[in-house]
Parts: C-alpha cells; structure tokens; sequence
C-alpha cells in the first residue's frame, strides 16, 4: 500500500467500518460476502476488458453476456427481493453503464407491482421476476418528456373486440427512451391517454408485448430503433418506439387503480396522483443512488489527493500532499458532506415511499402530493449537487481527472443524465412550488380565530412544511447561544 | 438564549466528559427508539426537560451535545428563514400579477424564476433538517463526532453559498456571515486527518470504482502503465493509417 495513504489511515479518530456499517444501513458485511461470491467466478461475472476500450458494440455485447451470467447466479449469493442487494451485484457485475435487466429491475418490475391488480400480477410478475422477459418502461415521447399531460400515443378501447388500438399518431409522439427500449426488451410498460367511449381519461399504463419471444424481432404495428450514441451508460441502447393501430387485449391495461370494463365504462382510481407511484419510487431510489455515485467519485479524488504530492506550503520542506491545501479541502471536503447530506435524504424519502404505499393500500392518500411535490423538488436539486461534485472531483485531479483510467469520465456522463432523466430539474421544481404556493396560501401568523391558530399549529407540526407556517424572527440568533 | 453555557461550572460538573457525552447519546437514541416518529423538536425538549431533573435546575450547565443542538438550530432556522421568505415573496408576486390584470397562468409563468429559487431553498432546508436529525441516531461516539464536524461544515458552506437574500434583508449581520464562514474553515481543518477514513467507510473495491487514481491501496502511477497496455493503439508502433495520411503528406 502506497505510505502515503497508510498514514492517513492511521491518523483516524474513528472506526471506518462502523460508520460504513451506518452509512449502508447494516449491510456492510453483506456487501461483502456478496462481493466475494462474484469475484470467485473470476472471468464469467468480470468484463472481458475495461469498458472504456470497447466501442458500443461490444460494449453492448460484453454486458449482455454478464447480465445472463448475473442472473444464472443470482438467486445464489442475493435476495432478489431486497433491491440494495441487486443494484450492489449489478454493479459489481455490469458496473453503471447500463444493463438490459437494470432499467427491467429498477422501472418495470416496479411499475408492474405498483399498477397490476392482483389477476394481473399473478400472471405478469412471476415472468419479470424470473427474467422470462425484459421490460422496460416507455412513458416519455421525443416531442413530450416530462410533461406528461401533453403524452399524445393514444390507446383507444374498442368494445366489439375488447381490445385497446394504439396508435403513435405524430412524429413528436414518438417513444423515446434510452433504456434499453430499442434493442433489449421484448416488453414495455407504455403509457398512453387513454380513450374510451369517445372520452379521453388521461395517461394510464399498458403492458405492452414489443417483440416475438422466439426470434426477438419486432411485432407488427411495431417499429423499434436506436437513436444514436448518448451522453454516458454507453452500452444501454437510445430507443424509440412507435404504434400504428397496434391491438392488445383489454385486460393489458393495468387496472390497479384506473379500471375500464368490457363495455368501455371508465372507473377512476381513488386519487389522481396514483397512477406517478412508479415514478416516485425511482425518484425516492435515485436520491439514495445519486449519493452512492458522489461518494465514488470523492473517492476518487480524496484518494488521489493524499498520494499526488505537488509543490511546497513552507519552502524546503518538501513536496505536499496536494489535500493539504486549503483549496483542494475547500474544493473536495463539501462534496464528501454533500454524500451523507444526500444519502441521509434518500434513506428518509425511501421510507416515506415505503409508508405511502401502505396508506395508498389502506385507502389513505393523505400523504400522496407532499411525496410526489419532495420528491420532485429532490430529484433536481440532489442531481444538480453530484453533477457539479463529481466534475469539482474530476478537476481536483488534475489532468488525470480528464483520463478515463481516472474513472471520473464516465462517473460525470452518468450523473449528468439524472439531471435530465426522470424528469427536467426546472419542471421538478415548479412540481414542488405548485404544492409550495397552495401551502403558503394558508399562512398566517397573526389571527384571533381560535380555529385558526389550531389549525396553524397542526400545520407547524409537518416535518416537511411545518416551518413555513411558523412565525418568523427578525433576526437569526447564530453566536449568541 | 436563557440556557447559557459556563465553563467554570461544566468544568465543575463533568468528571468524565466520555460518560456524559455516551449518557447524552443513549437517551437521545433511547428516545428516538422509543418514540420514532418523534420531530427534532420534540426530542430536544424532551432531552432537555431530561437533563434538568438529572442535573438541577438551578445549574446552568449545558452538556456538549446539547450545546451542538442549539448552535445547530440557529443554523437551521436561518435555512428556514431564506426558504420561508422565497416562498412568500414568490406567492406575493403572483398575487400582484394577478391584480395587475394576468391571469393564473400568465402570473405563474412570470414568477417563474422565483419559483424554482423557492423551490431549491424548500428542498435544501428538508435535507439540512433531515442531516441534524440523523446525528442523534449514530451511536458510536467517535463516529458521530466525525459526522457532527461533516455536519457542521454542510451547513456552514451551504449557508454562505445562499446568504445574499438573508444579509439583503438583515436576518443576518455580517459579523454572523463572518462567524459561518469562519465555522466552514474550522470544519474543513477539522475534518481533514480523517478524509481518507471516511471515503474509506464508503468501502467501495477496486472492481466498483474501476479507477486507476482512486486505488484503495494507492498504487496508481504503476498501474496506469498496465491500464494502457489495454489501449488497442498500443498493438501498433506505427498506426496501419499512417503512412497513407500523415506520413505521405509529411513528404510531400
């Protein structure tokens, strides 16, 4: 081991592997029998070379081999229930540029649980699960991301045949989406404004069969591509999607929620927002993610900066670790606050994911649009933060930051998609302002009505909100406790 | 504020500051196991309530851990002073378009930028509030002081990067900005010896980070030659398309 780092380790004043052990909720020695297990198989779960060397291609091929590599071993060393386990041998195994069976894992299977009513389920989950097919989620259109009301692809019932008729009826309607939709996936949960008996009911979701299960190629009515090459997760296709009166079967509808019965008759869900749960829980996994790829670039850069040794603080002294200047501490040190600030949100939103779903169960959406406003609002700001921390990492290191042996390169192009990815940031932050505004309508810090100061006081007590309601001082009291 | 902190008499009372500082984090961990759905707020007055009968009333000591629990709300109020007055002043706005004439729509698109800021300072007060009240649920105590630093320096630096609104409207003074900016430094010396002990914590492997310059065990400079040998450039001196461009355009 390089001295250099030796003796940064010995200057420690805590025990590392406790606070890994909190940081990753007690999985630390998990992680490493897992860890083990893949690296026993040597050569069948490791790239056959650093990705960065291949073209797309082979990268797209190398990590197609992996994955049914991966998922011949799976049920061996993980829990496939438990998703921190399968992102973790996921990664060891296909690293983050992509997959076919992540976006299968992390969108599909829970879009699917999250929208099947339980007919459904029984029949549609235990062929995601056991990989008998790839899915993927289809809800954004080249003309229309995240704007989900404007979606144009249209499913319209028919009641002779009980079936659903969709139809891509412009070039903006297009399906877009750069998660293995072109090329992988012989599935999709495609999202389309539903129309029945001459009604237009909004988006609603379809499980949608794309190719043949024998020979992979595209079903009729269906028309399937590649983009082009994209901005990181390289061997992940850039697909598009389009439907020319395309006929599924009624019950393809996923019909947790929204229901349309063999007549036509529409049945709405219980709440409006119901239907984003899928989006939600990826954005409540994102934040959690975004963390984890921050910490690896801080990693990195900290790493680096404790055996990079350039110039002198007190000349003759000798040549410094390039951390012991305050520029680089100022530089790194927030990025590797930002990781636990970030980490500690994705741990609390996961959970309140976790809870809203049991309301949602319960007949309970009370807490429904503070999950959906938060999480909006933290899907732009946590992504913003690692983009711009994983790029203040890549220039702490120099020119070596530039290199992909720095490992930064493909960190950044990454990162920089989630800023895009589920959702533009802009959008995300007027969801959240909209929730903001109707609060905000509400406050008032003088009243006599009694009903009012309870109600007021009832508001305070949001951990979310509650503050907003609460009187303002004049002036802050830092340095004076 | 009427909590004020004597050293003489906490020099006094604490014997062993290791055994208060553990007793102060069992019932702070104790409290939130106990009563989980419990706000910060709640916790802190519970623990202080706590602490009185344990110490006296008429002693004005303050334990450590609670005197980084008031520091740390005057922070923490500040988040929510910016976000609370983004908020208002961006509600007010459109209330203003809107008697100018605009409609809902035109009102909203107006305010738009003040929105986002709005909505920026909402989201970044729930991830501070969200960080402190991690802190009581570490139970290690050499670990949560290395957190407590972490914390310290997130919120010091967050605040000077988003005071502007907060010194335009006198919330803060400038010698309180000072103060911040000084408590970031001191966190950033803080913090530096145990740098490469908490990135170590994340216990990333070498086959996660796939990168050379991040090597756990530091070796880069000679593993960037071997990374190289897997640059298909290298299977040639010459490049086959050399002498067809460069090289014959040299001559010529």
């Amino acid at each position: 081991v390089n001295p250099d780092l030796t003796e940064e380790r010995k200057k420690a004043t805590f025990d590392p592997f406790k606070l890994g052990n909190f940081f990753w909720q007690g999985q630390l020695q998990r992680r490493k029998e897992i860890l083990a297990y893949v690296e026993a198989q040597g050569a069948e779960l490791s790239p056959r070379m650093p990705e960065v060397f291949m073209n797309r291609m082979e990268q797209m091929e190398d990590v197609a081999r992996l994955s049914v590599a991966m998922a011949s071993h799976a049920e061996k060393v993980i829990d496939v229930f438990k998703p921190e386990e399968q992102f973790y041998f996921n990664s060891l195994i296909c690293g983050f540029n992509g997959s076919p069976f992540h976006l299968h894992l992390i969108m599909a299977v829970p879009a699917m649980i999250n929208s099947c009513d339980d007919d459904q389920a029984t029949e549609w989950l235990p062929k995601l699960l056991n990989r008998e097919v790839i899915a993927t989620y289809a809800q954004t259109e080249m003309g229309h991301g995240t704007n989900l009301r404007a979606l144009e692809t249209t499913a319209t019932y028919d009641p002779s045949t009980e079936q659903f008729i969709l139809n891509t009826p412009t070039i903006t309607a297009t399906k877009w989406w750069p998660g293995a939709l072109g090329k992988s996936v012989n599935y999709a949960v495609v999202i389309a404004q539903l129309w029945t008996n001459g009604k237009c009911y909004g988006p609603h979701p379809f499980w949608v069969q794309l190719r043949d299960l024998d020979t992979h190629k595209s079903l009729p009515g269906i028309t399937l591509g590649d983009i082009g090459p994209k901005l990181g997760t390289p061997s992940n296709d850039n697909g598009f999607l389009r439907f020319e009166n395309y006929r599924i079967p009624r019950r393809y509808m996923l019909m947790k929620h929204a229901k349309v019965l063999p007549t036509g008759e529409y049945l709405p869900p219980l709440h409006a927002k119901v239907g984003y749960t899928s989006m939600m829980y990826v954005r409540s996994m994102m934040i959690y993610g975004h963390a984890i790829y921050l910490a690896q670039a801080v990693t990195i850069a900290i790493r680096y900066s404790c055996i990079r040794r350039q110039g002198e603080i007190k000349p003759g002294a000798g040549e410094v670790k390039v951390l012991d200047y305050t520029t680089q501490q100022y530089r790194l040190l927030p990025v590797l606050a930002h990781v636990f600030a970030i980490a500690f949100t994705g741990l609390y939103i996961n959970q309140l994911y976790y809870t809203v779903i049991g309301d949602i169960n319960a007949g309970d959406v009370s807490l429904l649009a503070d999950l959906h406003s938060l999480g909006s609002g933290l899907k732009a700001l946590t992504s913003w933060q690692i983009t711009r921390g994983v790029e203040q990492c890549r220039l702490a290191c120099g020119g070596h930051g530039y290199s992909d042996a720095s490992g930064l390169p493909s960190l950044y192009t990454m990162v920089a998609g989630s800023l895009t990815y589920e959702g533009e940031n802009i959008v995300m932050l007027l969801q959240t302002a909209r929730s903001l505004m109707k609060m905000s309508a509400e406050v008032s810090y003088i009243t006599d009505n009694l009903e009012k100061i309870e109600e007021n006081e009832q508001k305070m007590k949001n951990p979310i909100s509650g503050y907003i309601f609460r009187k303002p001082s004049i002036s802050s009291r830092i340095n004076e406790n | 504020s009427k909590w004020s902190f004597t050293s003489g008499s906490l020099t006094e009372f604490v014997k062993d500051e290791s055994i208060q500082v553990w007793y102060h984090s069992t019932y702070l961990v104790e409290l939130r196991r106990i009563v989980p759905k419990l706000t910060f707020y709640e916790i802190f007055t519970i623990s202080y309530d706590f602490e009185s009968d344990w110490v006296g009333d008429s002693d004005c000591v303050v334990a450590p851990t609670k005197i980084f629990f008031f520091q740390v709300l005057d922070y923490l109020e500040a988040f929510e002073h910016n976000s609370r007055r983004l908020i208002l002043s961006a509600l007010d706005y459109i209330q203003q378009q809107k008697k100018l004439g605009r409609s809902a729509e035109e009102a909203w698109n107006e305010a738009g930028v003040l929105l986002c800021h709005a909505s920026k300072a909402h989201t970044q007060t729930f991830m501070v509030r969200i960080f402190i009240e991690t802190i009581p649920k570490i139970e290690d105590i050499a670990v949560r002081n290395v957190m407590e630093d972490i914390l310290w320096l997130y919120i010091s630096y967050e605040l000077v990067h988003s005071a502007v609104g907060l010194l335009e409207e006198g919330f803060l003074s400038s010698i309180q900005m000072g103060i911040i900016r000084k408590k970031m430094f001191a966190s950033l010396a803080k913090i530096r010896p145990n740098s490469v002990a908490l990135v170590d914590s994340f216990d990333f492997t070498d086959r996660e980070l796939r990168s050379v310059l991040g090597r756990k065990d530091g070796k880069v400079y000679e593993n960037l030659l071997e990374w190289a040998s897997n640059s298909p450039l290298n299977e040639h001196d010459v490049l086959p398309f050399h002498e067809k461009y460069l090289g014959s355009a040299m001559r010529e």
